[in-house]
C-alpha cells in the first residue's frame, strides 16, 4: 500500500 | 494603490494555465518586491509557489501591501478576453474588494477593463526552508512533459531515481512497465536543450503521475525545468520564467507502508 504524505508533514504552518 | 503592467498578457495567461488545474482559488500577495502566491492543492499533497518580481513588470507600483483572494476560474474567464499581444494592467485600491484588469491592444485602439470581485480566503501558508538538495536535474521542459505523459499511460506512480550514471524515470501497471533513462548531456552547445545532473548522494523517490502532469502545464513558461530531490522530502519542480520570476511546485513523495 502506498501512502502519500501531506505537505504539512514536511513544512511548518506559518 | 496597486498597479502592475505587463507588456505581454500571454505571461499571465500561461501562469494561470499552470496553476488552474491544481488550485480553484488563491491569494496573490503584492508588495514592493512583486507578486507572490503560495497555495496547496485541495488534497494538500502538492504546493504551488509563484513569484513575479516587480522589476519584471513594465510598470509596478505598490504603496501598501495588498492581499487579493481570487477565484481562478473567474480570473481565467477574464484573461481569455485578452489578446496575446495585449498589454495587461492589474489595478486595485488599498483595502479594495475588487481588482481591475485592463487590456490594451498594441495600437491602443482597443481598451477593455474587467472588474472582478475579490474573496476573503483564509488559506494556510507553509514555511519552506532554504534546502540543499542531494540531486538537482535540469532538462528541457518539453522533454519532461513528454516523459510524464508517456509514463502515465502505464502506472499511477513514477519512480525517479538519480545516480551518478544519470536519472531514471520508471513506472509499472497492469499492462507492463516502462523505464526512461536520461544521461547528462556530453557537450553543452545549447543550454536550453541540455540535461544537467548534479548529485551529492543518489536518491530514489516515488511520485503520483497525475500531479507531475499538472505541473507540466507550466511547460510553455520556460524552456527548462529543474527537479530537486532529497530523501524523504518533497520534490521541487521549478520553471524559471524569463526576466520575471519562477513557479515552483512541491510534491510529497509516496511512501510504502
Amino acid at each position: 500500500v502506498e501512502r502519500q504524505d501531506l505537505m504539512k508533514e514536511f513544512y511548518p504552518e506559518l | 494603490m496597486f498597479e502592475a503592467r505587463l507588456l505581454k498578457s500571454s505571461i499571465l495567461k500561461k501562469v494561470l494555465e499552470a496553476i488552474k488545474d491544481l488550485l480553484t482559488q488563491a491569494t496573490f500577495d503584492c508588495d514592493d518586491n512583486g507578486i507572490q502566491l503560495q497555495a496547496m492543492d485541495n488534497s494538500h499533497v502538492a504546493l504551488v509557489s509563484l513569484l513575479l518580481r516587480a522589476d519584471g513588470f513594465d510598470k509596478y507600483r505598490c504603496d501598501r501591501n495588498v492581499t487579493m483572494g481570487m477565484n481562478l476560474g473567474s480570473m481565467t474567464k477574464i484573461l481569455k478576453c485578452a489578446g496575446d499581444k495585449d498589454t495587461v494592467t492589474m489595478k486595485a485600491q488599498d483595502n479594495a474588494d475588487t481588482v481591475t484588469f485592463v487590456f490594451e491592444s498594441p495600437n491602443q485602439e482597443k481598451v477593455s477593463d474587467y472588474e472582478m470581485k475579490l474573496m476573503n480566503l483564509d488559506l494556510e501558508h507553509l514555511g519552506i526552508p532554504e534546502t540543499e538538495y542531494s540531486c538537482t536535474i535540469r532538462m528541457p521542459s518539453a522533454e519532461f512533459a513528454r516523459m510524464c505523459r508517456d509514463l502515465s499511460q502505464f502506472g499511477e506512480s513514477i519512480v525517479i531515481s538519480c545516480t551518478k550514471e544519470g536519472v531514471k524515470f520508471s513506472t509499472s501497471g497492469d499492462i507492463g512497465s516502462a523505464n526512461i533513462k536520461l544521461a547528462q548531456t556530453a557537450s553543452i552547445d545549447k543550454e536550453d536543450e541540455a540535461v544537467i545532473i548534479e548529485m551529492d548522494e543518489p536518491v530514489t523517490l516515488t511520485f503520483a503521475c497525475q500531479y507531475l502532469n499538472y505541473f507540466t502545464k507550466a511547460t510553455s513558461l520556460s524552456p527548462q525545468v529543474q527537479l530537486s530531490m532529497s530523501a524523504d522530502v518533497p520534490l521541487v519542480v521549478e520553471y524559471r520564467i524569463p526576466d520575471i520570476g519562477h513557479i515552483r511546485y512541491y510534491l510529497a513523495p509516496k511512501i510504502e507502508e
